[in-house]
């Protein structure tokens, strides 16, 4: 069951749908999966809703895993999934929150990658889709997003670790969500969680222009930041990508927030002992136990802040 | 599985903005195979990168004749990788 799920573990790809499954037989009334869309090679790209009723609500979108060699990203979507189904009901604030918002959890957002790094290559990041023409393998689905696609801060090389890709939206994991948020068309909140080097960004990645609601996403990245850090001292920053770390076209959150997604957020989870995408498992509770308090402040500011 | 034995990860600290564009200079020599965790961005801000073993010698010459200076973040990318798998391998004969 999901009690005896053991958390504190890497898993893979087919134990995380496992778990996916177990998690929605335990709580049929609060959780659903939906399946978006299958990858390049035919895996089925899965998303966990919760939901306690209506239909069509303002829902909250998080993501894990869209670079597949950040382990502690898809191991800490899972951490989330249980602990929603654990709060709901317990804690008054996040009962508030899904008694008027749904929560939308894609856990492994780049499944080819995933499978990938357990069975070949645990460094690989990118999708596992063929480009024309070249021997090399695989897009950046961060790079992948039709906001400033193709712009300084991604490469037109194939053999790139941040291959934009042929065109915007050429990854079926990207257009599959792409697809769903577009048609879904309530989504409030988006968040993509990478890992690592401790950052929680906002818009914009591709220009140095601000982003019109600047001042509230700094402020709001400025608690979830305090939140966070309260837990077990884990030092973050925060700031819109292209100021806090570089330049970077065709990313995820770029391309929400032009949706109108006003509170589209990335963060960068920890490392904090110079390991890198290699975090021992026993960081991953701690890391999810101090995300999700971060992932509170944002859920419960959107909540109080309809727009 | 690929193999990572003697891969380093390398922790670069450059000091100003000429660090930083010569450790960019790196990033294109595509022969050298390096995969940077955490891009040069500016001075300050940590660059890592993971060397294989067939280029460790050469970037370390490049870093020290320019003065930039760098620490090794990781030995040996396989130990960790062995370490990771080991503990999958034991939860999943618990499980089991």
């Amino acid at each position: 069951s999901t009690k005896t799920f053991n958390y504190a573990t890497y898993h893979t790809l087919d134990e995380i749908y496992e778990f996916m499954d177990l998690l929605v037989t335990e709580n049929p009334q609060l959780v659903s999966k939906i399946q978006i869309g299958n990858t390049f090679e035919g895996r089925p790209i899965y998303v966990l809703k919760f939901s306690t009723g209506g239909t069509n609500r303002p829902a909250i979108w998080i993501d894990t895993g869209i670079h597949s060699r950040e382990w502690v990203t898809q191991a800490s979507g899972v951490w989330f999934a249980k602990k929603i189904t654990e709060d709901y009901g317990q804690d008054a604030a996040f009962t508030a929150i899904l008694d008027n918002m749904d929560i939308f959890l894609e856990i492994v957002t780049n499944p080819d990658g995933f499978a990938y790094t357990h069975k070949t290559n645990r460094m690989w990041r990118k999708t596992r889709s063929r480009t024309q023409g070249s021997l090399c393998v695989g897009v950046d689905p961060n790079r992948n997003w039709d906001a400033g696609f193709g712009l300084a801060g991604a490469s037109s090389n194939p053999c790139s670790d941040t291959y934009h890709g042929k065109f915007a939206n050429s990854e079926v994991e990207v257009k599959s969500i792409v697809d769903f948020v577009t048609n879904h068309g309530n989504i409030k909140a988006f968040i993509s969680i990478h890992s690592y080097s401790q950052l929680l960004l906002y818009p914009y990645g591709y220009t140095s222009e601000p982003a019109p609601d600047k001042e509230e996403l700094d402020q709001l990245a400025k608690s979830a930041v305090t939140a966070l850090t309260s837990l077990y001292g884990t030092k973050y920053k925060y700031g819109s990508i292209i100021d806090t770390i570089y330049q970077a076209s065709g990313s995820t959150v770029d391309w929400t927030y032009s949706q109108g997604i006003k509170y589209s957020f990335t963060f960068e989870l920890r490392d904090t002992g110079l390991r890198g995408f290699l975090l021992p498992a026993s960081q991953i509770i701690p890391t999810a136990e101090e995300t999700w308090l971060a992932l509170l402040t944002i859920m419960d500011h959107t909540f109080k802040h309809p727009y | 599985n690929e193999n990572f034995v003697g891969h380093q990860v390398l922790r670069i600290s450059a000091a100003n903005e000429a660090q930083v564009q010569k450790v960019k200079e790196l990033e294109d020599l595509e022969h050298l195979q390096l995969d940077f965790w955490r891009d040069p961005v500016r001075p300050g801000i940590p660059i890592d990168v993971r060397v294989p073993f067939t280029s460790i010698q050469s970037v370390k010459v490049f870093l020290e004749s320019h003065g930039i200076n760098y620490e090794i973040m990781i030995e040996d990318i396989q130990t960790l990788l062995d370490e990771e798998q080991k503990q999958m391998s034991a939860f999943q004969a618990r499980a089991l």
